[in-house]
């Protein structure tokens, strides 16, 4: 569907549906809707070339701040299930693979066999890897591991989180507790905060986004699961309200199945 | 909030709690609108409101409520009549061990179902559980299961030497009837219902042990998606029920609604912490009024 010309009701009412069932909400679909129609007669835009541009003009851009600091400390949060351990392994190995020396570190120190589970990517990747036993703080791990990254000059430092809800202040304060450990480790870090979400989240997507957002300044986001039937719109919906960029999305469980964030092939996926 | 939004809807009403087509029409697509925020699918929630304004069309006039009240009874009350189909209990018939086998995407809690299902089955139904673990592919898998097995209190079978969940899933069994376990609760990887290899898999370990119960594990937070999780798992395992999980969070849980319309099978759980504690039976009421919000 989506011929060129003026889109007749039949093919609205088809892009409706397919915002929805991407998960884009009614609220961004109704502005969608509405949009869609006058750009394309404007810009003479067929359905979904239109639909392409105004979807890629809702996408905030990545806005990393300019420097080059060593190590780079990346800080991963998210809910639980999320991805964000597989996510830590990704995107160390992408960055050894760019030839930068790189320190992964468990500052999941909560939830059963979460260091065993890092640990066995280090090794899988050759990357070394910092854990401490379960029920050591957070913090504590977390400032070690950058501690001991800057005294021995790694390039990389990705730190990983447990999964939490957002709606939990006590759990929201201890991730914030672990963000400034990490500023008192190294001035400035850490210079990366990536929220990683489910490809399949519904609309809570945005209080995930609110809630961390609260808890530590947020940089980007990362989506994954997107080999999956899910279209991600609900992470589209909540980085065009939030204006936080999307930077990687993940697309398997190896070692290798992240990828950069490629806007273009986003929205297009969007409506299938 | 849903009751404001209709009373809204309904504030220019002139009649005495007559329900007309016009009213009627605008305050199901407030409540459309509402099932959709509560992640409800969107054919899901067509078909749900078409339903309900059929019977606020033939209803008879509840004179005690304001109209808004008396479609929002209509809708929660069709809500909860969804929602509690079949059975929500487990279903243990024969000879012991019986046998539930856990399936689902990648982490929507399978492995923490597997300890917390075997913490309430102890205490509420006195029965002593082995949890197998026959996810050979996430890393430290089995030792995280090991780890909660530990903390129910259950008993844990694995084999770190093969690489085949079936091979692992029948020597449970034999394990279980050995050490007189009346319940063998079966942790699988998670996997995509669209990777056919996986899917193969999860079948070949579901007729080598013939569970009882097959509870697909559904993350509370997912979206439209829920209905496409749900329809291709039924078709390849027939699974007897489902278990929403992180419903401590503030996900409205409309994944439930769409579950059960699309498959008419019966949520048995809900995941409402991490700890050994978090999962509870299934209360229809409670989650008709969180979706509806
Ligand atoms: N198919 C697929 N699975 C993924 C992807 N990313 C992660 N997973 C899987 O999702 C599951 C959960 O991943 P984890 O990395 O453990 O998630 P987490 O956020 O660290 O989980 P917690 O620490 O328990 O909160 C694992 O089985 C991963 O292999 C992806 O992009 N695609
Ligand atoms: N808050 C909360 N967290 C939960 C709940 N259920 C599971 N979790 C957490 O969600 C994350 C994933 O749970 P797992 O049990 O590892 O999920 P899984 O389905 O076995 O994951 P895979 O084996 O990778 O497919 C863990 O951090 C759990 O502690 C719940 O009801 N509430
Ligand atoms: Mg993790
Ligand atoms: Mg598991």
């Amino acid at each position: 569907f989506f011929g060129k010309g003026v889109p007749n009701a039949a093919d609205m009412a088809m892009l409706e549906e397919a915002l929805l069932e991407a998960d884009l909400g009614w609220k961004l679909t109704e502005k969608v809707m509405t949009d869609l129609p006058a750009l394309c007669s404007k810009q003479g835009l067929g359905l979904r070339e239109g639909l392409a541009v105004v979807l890629r003009g809702m996408l905030p851009a990545n806005a990393d701040p300019p420097g080059d600091p060593r190590p780079l400390v990346t800080m991963i949060v998210g809910v639980n299930g999320s991805g964000k351990t597989t996510t830590v392994a990704r995107l160390a190995a992408m960055e050894k693979a760019r030839g930068f020396k790189t320190l992964m570190a468990c500052a999941d120190t909560f939830r059963a066999a979460a260091g065993e589970q890092l640990a066995l990517w280090g090794t899988r990747l050759d990357i070394p890897v910092v854990t401490r036993p379960e029920g050591t703080d957070p913090g504590a791990v977390a400032f070690d591991a950058v501690a001991s990254a800057v005294a021995r000059g790694f390039d990389r430092v990705f730190v990983d989180t447990a999964g939490r809800l957002p709606n939990r202040k006590g759990l929201l304060d201890e991730l914030s507790k672990v963000h400034r450990v990490i500023g008192k480790s190294m001035e400035g870090a850490p210079h990366r905060v990536l929220l990683v979400l489910d490809g399949s989240v519904g609309q809570n997507a945005l209080q995930q986004a609110g809630g961390f957002a609260s808890a530590v300044p947020l940089t980007g986001l990362v989506i994954t699961k997107l080999d999956g039937t899910a279209k991600g719109g609900a992470v589209f919906a909540m980085a065009h309200e939030l204006g936080i960029p999307i930077v990687f999305i993940g697309t398997g469980e190896g070692g290798g199945d992240m990828s950069v964030f490629d806007p273009v092939e986003f929205t297009g996926a969007l409506v299938g | 909030r849903l009751a404001e939004r209709l009373s809204e809807t309904f504030r220019t009403l002139s009649g005495r709690g007559v329900l007309t087509e016009g009213n009627i029409s605008d305050a199901m697509r407030e409540i459309r609108r509402a099932l959709l925020e509560a992640d409800v699918n969107f054919k899901v929630a067509g078909r749900f409101v078409s339903e309900a304004t059929e019977k606020a069309l033939g209803g008879k006039v509840l004179k005690s409520l304001t109209p808004g009240q008396q479609v929002i009874k209509i809708v929660h009350d069709q809500l909860v009549e969804l929602l509690a189909s079949g059975s929500s209990s487990l279903h243990f018939t024969g000879s012991p061990p019986h046998v539930v086998l856990l399936c689902g995407l990648q982490g929507s809690g399978k492995t923490t179902t597997a300890a917390r299902l075997a913490w309430w089955l102890a205490r509420k139904k006195n029965r002593r559980s082995l949890l197998v673990a026959c996810d050979l592919q996430r890393p430290a898998a089995i030792d995280q299961l090991e780890v909660m097995a530990k903390k129910a209190g259950a008993g844990f079978y694995c084999n770190r030497a093969v690489s085949d969940p079936v091979l692992v899933a029948r020597e449970a069994i034999n394990q279980a009837r050995l050490q007189q376990y009346d319940t063998v609760i079966v942790d699988t990887a998670g996997r995509l219902h669209v990777d056919q290899e996986l899917m193969d898999e999860l079948v070949r370990v579901r007729d080598a042990v013939k569970p009882e119960e097959i509870l697909l594990v559904l993350d509370g937070l997912t979206g439209q998606d829920a209905v496409n999780v749900a329809v291709k798992f039924q078709e390849r395992t027939g699974f007897t029920g489902s278990v929403l999980t992180k419903m401590d969070g503030d996900s409205r849980g409309g994944a439930a609604l769409s579950f059960a319309a699309v498959t008419g099978r019966p949520i048995k759980f809900v995941g409402v912490g991490e700890g050994i504690e978090g999962l509870e039976a299934f209360d229809a009421e409670r989650l008709a009024g969180r979706i509806l919000g």
